[in-house]
């Protein structure tokens, strides 16, 4: 039922 | 040195809106203003705070950085009345930070430094396809609408250039469409159609400290983060919220 994603995860 | 002066109502509503999200935070103070990022502590979401000097009816400061409790910080602006001006004064040989509140009386309060260092936490430069300009009362209601069935909700934008704030449960569903005409929409800038899915308490803590006539901008893509920036006076807020991906 998806995934929450973390926000540190789009850092680049 | 730091002392700043500003209007207490706006500093309150700064700090309500950032302690929605995150219990302490470092304020970077320099000549040019206030600077504040914070990642939530699950690090779902991103709260980045800039009150640029002239905010201020006074400031000076040199570089420092101010680790504090937002709670503490929630209470006693909780305290503060509209009309009155507050002070902010670091004491760096007790190491607190003082806020004094003026208009009839003086009041003085202390608070403790906590050691938050500086993160060096940068806000990510993400490209976005869509951007949203909406009432905040408008979307606040929106979401109120997509709580009855889901815990969380669908921003989309549809490929006639509709923005659709869309929920689906088990077997219930809502959806909230707004297009150029209506009027809670100020600005609707799109470049393609786009989806992304975020839990709804997130977006109801980033939005609590609106008032209705506030002005958010939403910039939208497909299973990308949301940013939503207002303004609360000369200060700026900008919350970034990572989605939920199917």
């Amino acid at each position: 039922n998806g995934k929450q994603m973390r926000i540190d995860e789009f850092f680049k | 040195m730091f002392k700043a002066t500003i209007n207490a109502k706006d500093f309150k509503k700064i700090i309500d809106a950032t302690s929605n999200l995150v219990d302490e935070i470092c304020f970077e103070v320099d000549e040019n203003g206030i600077k504040a990022n914070a990642m939530d502590p699950s690090h779902v979401a991103l709260v980045s705070v800039n009150i640029p000097k002239d905010t201020f009816e006074e400031y000076i400061s040199d570089v420092h950085d101010i680790g504090v409790d937002l709670e503490a910080l929630k209470k006693i602006m909780g305290r503060a009345k509209s009309n009155e001006k507050l002070t902010l004064e670091l004491d760096e040989e007790k190491n607190k930070l003082n806020l004094i509140l003026k208009n009839d009386a003086v009041r003085k309060f202390s608070v403790s430094l906590y050691d938050v260092s500086s993160t060096n936490l940068k806000v990510p430069d993400i490209e976005y396809p869509n951007e949203v300009m909406i009432k905040a009362g408008a979307f606040v209601e929106a979401l109120k609408d997509a709580e009855l069935v889901n815990d969380h909700v669908s921003l989309k934008i549809s490929e006639d250039g509709k923005f659709i704030i869309f929920s689906k449960g088990d077997i219930n569903q809502s959806e909230t469409i707004y297009d150029n005409n209506s009027e809670s929409i100020l600005d609707l800038k799109i470049t393609e159609s786009s989806k992304s899915t975020f839990n709804l308490a997130y977006l109801k803590d980033i939005t609590k400290a609106t008032s209705s006539d506030d002005i958010l901008h939403i910039y939208l893509g497909s299973d990308m983060p949301v940013k939503i920036e207002y303004n609360i006076g000369n200060a700026k807020i900008l919350f970034l919220l990572a989605p939920r991906i199917e």
